[in-house]
């Protein structure tokens, strides 16, 4: 999961990522009793700092490698911070999986599903859009959690399927993940990111 | 990666549904 | 959403709940372009301060509305409450939702997805148990927003499904669970609640 690496760009924590054998071996060592003994929900990712603390949840990881700024300093904003990230994982995610993912050849195309997906995805950049045309970050000044969370909710969005065509009535939405993303931090784990110019259709 | 994300983060292909269905149940509760 | 309102109970934070006409009618009052203007999203919950701060989404209502003790007063801690907040929502409430939705007639019953999602049910008891072995509540020694989240997740398995058979090995989650009930801040919120003697069958 992008989103604890990009936070850690922030802070300037040290992240050791074991994700490929020999370290890791999906499906194994995560069900393996000496993981499951840290955690138990056998899911990754999941964190070990040098100090023993273990925390898993791809959000809870990148709020406790993240800096004050990136969580929110005031009760509003840390609230506003929230607020996103939650509708990044509720709203965002389930069409954009849906759209997306027969794309690339990881689950079955759904001709209906993915039209209903489609308007969700309409409807969320709505909102993204007309938030966006006041400020230019989701909370505050500067980057924060929030961002993070919805460009990497977006991310496979822009790259596999929002074309020209279907992205022009959101410009703030683009120019805001645009800005983001050459963010040196995010550039850091993301690298060049090419916006796509014809929406891929599904991988039959 | 993105197939990283299918295996890492649940992903509820089926919220939409709940979601309508809860939201109609509500409105049938609440609206009478 | 019961979330905010147990959490504004430890807060004393007064909440004024508009739910029901004529202060609010559902599908309509949420569709304005009035409500639209401060809540994009046009979902409830959505929260206004008296300052005329407004934030959506549940969590975040909940997190606004809470004390430092409730949010996690160190990064360790604070991160951990995150953790469990996002595991109610991503591995609790899909399966608790397709489980007991058919029970109360929301939505059809389907054989296949109800029994895969009792064996979700039972896989998350039982990490839960396994942590609740050696903790009174999730994190700390005090109620938190973990607690708070993940017993408002498990209220309709334990009200509709869960009868005594199938929670019987997850003696550490009842208890902690009745334990969170009988608190004076839920209990306020969430009245006396009945343990599931039958298990509910789909309503046809």
């Amino acid at each position: 999961s992008f989103k604890p690496l990009i936070a850690a760009q922030y802070s300037g924590a040290r992240l050791r990522v074991a994700s490929t054998p020999p370290h890791f071996h999906f499906g194994v060592t995560n069900k393996s009793p000496e993981f499951l003994r840290k955690f138990p929900v056998g899911k990754v990712p999941a964190f070990e700092g040098d100090d023993g603390f273990c925390v898993f949840e791809s959000n809870a990881i990148a709020y406790y490698v993240s800096t004050p700024e990136l969580r929110g300093e005031t009760p509003e904003a840390a609230a506003a911070i929230l607020q996103w990230v939650n509708f990044a994982d509720s709203d965002i995610v389930p069409p954009a999986s849906t759209w997306v993912f027969p794309t690339l050849g990881i689950i079955h195309y759904n001709k209906q599903a993915t039209e209903f997906a489609k308007e969700e995805v309409r409807r969320v950049l709505g909102v993204l859009d007309s938030h966006l045309r006041s400020q230019t970050f989701l909370v505050g000044e500067r980057v924060s959690l929030a961002d993070i969370a919805v460009v990497c909710a977006l991310l496979w969005l822009y790259k596999q399927v929002l074309d020209p065509a279907f992205r022009g009535p959101f410009g703030n939405v683009t120019r805001w993940f645009v800005t983001c993303l050459h963010q040196p931090q995010f550039r850091a784990v993301l690298g060049d990111v090419t916006l796509c110019q014809r929406m891929a259709q599904f991988d039959a | 990666m993105a197939a990283d994300a299918f295996k890492h983060d649940r992903i509820w292909f089926e919220k939409y549904k709940y979601d309508d269905a809860e939201r109609r149940y509500y409105e049938r509760m609440v609206n009478g």
